[in-house]
């Protein structure tokens, strides 16, 4: 995928800072 | 069962799980269990039963001291009293908003203000560049500045549906419906495993049966 046609939100989201299921992590 | 648990000292923050558990999607007994995972987090460093921001990163990052613009965002919306700690409480009635079953305008609610970086009820193309530069930063990940300004515009131009500059929370919402995908992360599947992953009752059954 060419990166112009990335949505910026979908980028972001990806974000490990946004990954809570981490905190499941025992 | 008896009423050892009840006896326990709760910590400051403490609310009774049948009160929260009658605001967010939870059950009493899921309540108890992420009263189980509170613990667990809020005594990782400091044991004073509130979670304090270096033990939020160790939880997500397993690392105290990596700082994130997203993990920092998430750290202070779920600081509603915003005096540096996230209380039970918070905790609960926050991840209420990551529920399978929790409403999705809630949960497009929630991302809203999650990158509305600078409280001003519109996310501005400012913030979303400056948000795409710390998820490149973070990922380690190199785009030259005209393709991340040609990134930008274009979501921009696509959310921004009234061309003021500026998207608010209806045009965000509309965004979001045809793009759901952008709220998959404020969804935790685990939140309806709870009561297995962190059953409430484990220690106290201990104690009694040690005694």
């Amino acid at each position: 995928t060419a990166p112009v046609t990335m949505n910026a939100f979908e980028l972001i989201s990806t974000s490990q800072g946004l990954n809570l299921s981490s905190l499941f992590e025992k | 069962m008896g009423c050892y648990p009840s006896k326990q000292v709760k910590t400051p923050g403490y609310e009774e799980p049948t009160v929260l558990a009658a605001e967010t999607p939870f059950t009493v007994s899921e309540v108890e269990a992420l009263y189980e995972l509170f613990k667990k987090l809020s005594s990782s460093i400091i044991d004073d039963g509130l979670i304090h921001k270096e033990e939020f990163q160790l939880a997500l990052f397993k690392n105290r001291n990596k700082r994130n613009l997203f993990a920092d965002r998430i750290f202070d919306l779920f600081d509603v009293k915003r005096n540096g700690v996230i209380e039970f409480g918070e905790f609960v009635r926050s991840l209420g908003i990551f529920h399978p079953n929790a409403p999705v305008e809630d949960k497009i609610a929630f991302a809203f203000r999650l990158y509305d970086l600078r409280h001003t009820g519109f996310i501005e193309r400012e913030e979303l560049k400056e948000m795409v530069l710390a998820l490149l930063h973070e990922s380690d990940l190199i785009l030259s500045d005209d393709v991340i300004e040609q990134i930008v515009d274009k979501t921009f131009s696509d959310a921004d549906t009234k061309g003021d500059g500026k998207i608010d929370q209806e045009e965000w919402k509309a965004f979001v419906l045809k793009h759901p995908s952008l709220i998959k992360n404020m969804t935790l599947p685990y939140l309806k495993d709870i009561t297995i992953v962190f059953p409430s009752f484990v220690l106290s059954s201990e104690v009694e049966d040690s005694e």
